[in-house]
C-alpha cells in the first residue's frame, strides 16, 4: 500500500513527474 | 488524458456553465445566508437534496453551532456642518445604540497611531477611521479591532471606513471582534466616499455632528450544519482530497460570489469527475462549510471532529477568494509536494493557467495547513474582488459563468490528479 505516513516516499521524483503526466 | 478531457467538459461541453445556473437557481431562491439565519438553514436543506440527486456518494450533514446576531435596523445621518443621510452597514457582533440612537461629534482618524496621539480627543466622541486601503489582509485590522481601540480611549461609537479597493458608495460589511475588559461600543462601517468626505471637512476645521441608530442584537448559538458529499476512493478510501467552498454569507446582496462561487465550483469539480465516470483512488469530499464569514466557525468544529485522522488528508483546498478568471493556483505545503503541484499544473496548459504561487489559504482549511496539511486556493483578480466583497453588490451580476467553468475545471483537475496520484502530497 504505497501510502505516505512516515514521511519516505516511495518513488523518484522523475516517477510522480511521468505519473502525473498521464494525466494529460 | 483525463485532464483534458474534465477541462473540455467543463469549459467546451454540455457541463459549461452549470455551476453559474446551479448557483443563480440557490441564490435567486433564498438570497444571503446569514449566520444563524433561517435563509442558512434552508439553503443546506436545498443543498443537501441536490447532493443526493446528484447522486454522490455519503453525502450527510455535520451538526454545528454557530453565533446568531441579526443587524436590525440601522441609520446614520450627519447634522452638522448639514444633513446628511449615510450609508452604512453595522459590523457583524456589533452592539446596538440605545433606541434614540447615540448623536455626539466625529473624530475623524486615519490611524491606530493618530488616535493614541488624539486620545484625549475622542472622549465621547464618534470616532471615524479614514485609514487608506493597502491590502485587505493589512487594513481589515481597522474593520476588527477599531471600536475596541476607540472604546479604549472612551469614544462612544465608531464609523469604519469600507476595507474595499474600490466604491461606489456601498459600505462592506464584515465581522468585529471585543475584547473582554474593554467596554462595547456600536460600530459600523460606512463607505469609502463618506469617510473621506468628513476627513476633508475636519481638516477645513469643520465641526462634525452625527446621529447613529443601530437594532443590532446578539442572540444564543444556533443549530447549523457542515454539508458534505463524497467520491469514495476505489484504492484508498480512508485517505482524503477536501475541496470546499462556504455556503454562509453576509446579509448582503445574494451572497453570489463570497462564498457561492467557491461552494459552487467545488460541488462542479464532483459533479464533472462524476459525470465522467471517474473515481480517484483517494477520496474526493465537498465540503460546504457553515458559519465561515463569524471566523471559521463551522470549520473549526469539523476540525475538532476529524483531526484524529490528519495524517490521512493528502490536500485541503477552498475557494474563497472569488471565481473570476483564474491566474494560477495558491498552494502552501512543503517543497518536495510545491514542486508535484507544479507539474499538476502543468495539465491545465489548455487553460493557459499553469502558475503556482504561494500562499494557498482559505480561513476554513488554515486550521488543516497549519497543522502541517498542504493546503490550496485559487488566485484570482482580487481587485475586483474586493470591489464587490461583503456589499450589496455580491449578486449574480458580478458572476460570469464562462469564468466559473474554467475555476471548475482547474479545481476538478488538481483535486483529481492528487486523490488520484499513487502517493499522497510529502509534508515537511
Amino acid at each position: 500500500k504505497a501510502i505516505y505516513k512516515n514521511g519516505i516516499s516511495q518513488r523518484t521524483f522523475e516517477e510522480i513527474k511521468e505519473e502525473i503526466a498521464s494525466y494529460g | 488524458d483525463v485532464a483534458k478531457a474534465i477541462i473540455n467538459l467543463a469549459v467546451y461541453g454540455k457541463s459549461q456553465n452549470r455551476s453559474y445556473e446551479r448557483l443563480a437557481l440557490l441564490v435567486d431562491t433564498v438570497g444571503p445566508r446569514l449566520s444563524g439565519s433561517k435563509n442558512l438553514e434552508k439553503a443546506i436543506q436545498i443543498m443537501y437534496q441536490n447532493l443526493q440527486e446528484n447522486g454522490l456518494d455519503n453525502v450527510h450533514l455535520e451538526p454545528v453551532k454557530i453565533p446568531h446576531w441579526e443587524r436590525g435596523e440601522e441609520s446614520a445621518v450627519m447634522l452638522q456642518p448639514r444633513i446628511h443621510k449615510m450609508a452604512i452597514l453595522g459590523l457583524g457582533s456589533s452592539i446596538g445604540t440605545p433606541p434614540e440612537g447615540i448623536t455626539a461629534e466625529v473624530l475623524v482618524v486615519t490611524s491606530f497611531n493618530e488616535l493614541q496621539q488624539r486620545a484625549p480627543e475622542a472622549k465621547g466622541k464618534i470616532v471615524v477611521y479614514n485609514q487608506p486601503y493597502v491590502t485587505y489582509a493589512e487594513t481589515v485590522q481597522y474593520r476588527v479591532q477599531g471600536a475596541v481601540e476607540a472604546a479604549k480611549v472612551g469614544a462612544l461609537a465608531t464609523l469604519i471606513r469600507s476595507v474595499a479597493s474600490f466604491s461606489i458608495y456601498s459600505p462592506h460589511t464584515g465581522i468585529q471582534e471585543y475584547q473582554d475588559g474593554v467596554p462595547k461600543i456600536p460600530t459600523a462601517c460606512i463607505t469609502v466616499e463618506d469617510a473621506e468626505m468628513m476627513s476633508r471637512m475636519a481638516s477645513h476645521g469643520l465641526k462634525i455632528v452625527i446621529q447613529l441608530k443601530m437594532g443590532a442584537k446578539t442572540y444564543p448559538d444556533a443549530d447549523s450544519f457542515n454539508t458534505v458529499a463524497e467520491i469514495t476512493g476505489s484504492k484508498y478510501p480512508e485517505q482524503v482530497v477536501l475541496v470546499s467552498g462556504h455556503l454562509d454569507s453576509w446579509d448582503v446582496g445574494q451572497g453570489a460570489l463570497d462564498d457561492g462561487g467557491g461552494a459552487f465550483i467545488s460541488w462542479e469539480a464532483l459533479s464533472l469527475i462524476k459525470d465522467l465516470g471517474l473515481r480517484p483512488k483517494r477520496t474526493l469530499r465537498m465540503v460546504l462549510w457553515t458559519a465561515e464569514e463569524q471566523g471559521g466557525i463551522g470549520a473549526y468544529q469539523y476540525y475538532q471532529l476529524h483531526k484524529v485522522n490528519i495524517s490521512n488528508y493528502s490536500l485541503v483546498m477552498e475557494s474563497d477568494s472569488g471565481t473570476f478568471l483564474p491566474t494560477g493556483l495558491q498552494f502552501t505545503g512543503s517543497t518536495k509536494a510545491r514542486v508535484i503541484m507544479e507539474e499538476v499544473m502543468k495539465l491545465l496548459q489548455p487553460l493557459n493557467i499553469t502558475q503556482v504561487f504561494s500562499g494557498g489559504e482559505g480561513t476554513d482549511i488554515n486550521f488543516w495547513i497549519q497543522a502541517g496539511v498542504p493546503g490550496a486556493s485559487i488566485c484570482d483578480d482580487l481587485y475586483k474582488y474586493f470591489s464587490f466583497h461583503h456589499t450589496n453588490g455580491d449578486t449574480m451580476t458580478a458572476m460570469n459563468p464562462k469564468e466559473m467553468n474554467v475555476a471548475a475545471a482547474l479545481w476538478a483537475v488538481v483535486a483529481f490528479v492528487v486523490a488520484d496520484m499513487e502517493e499522497m502530497l510529502p509534508r515537511e
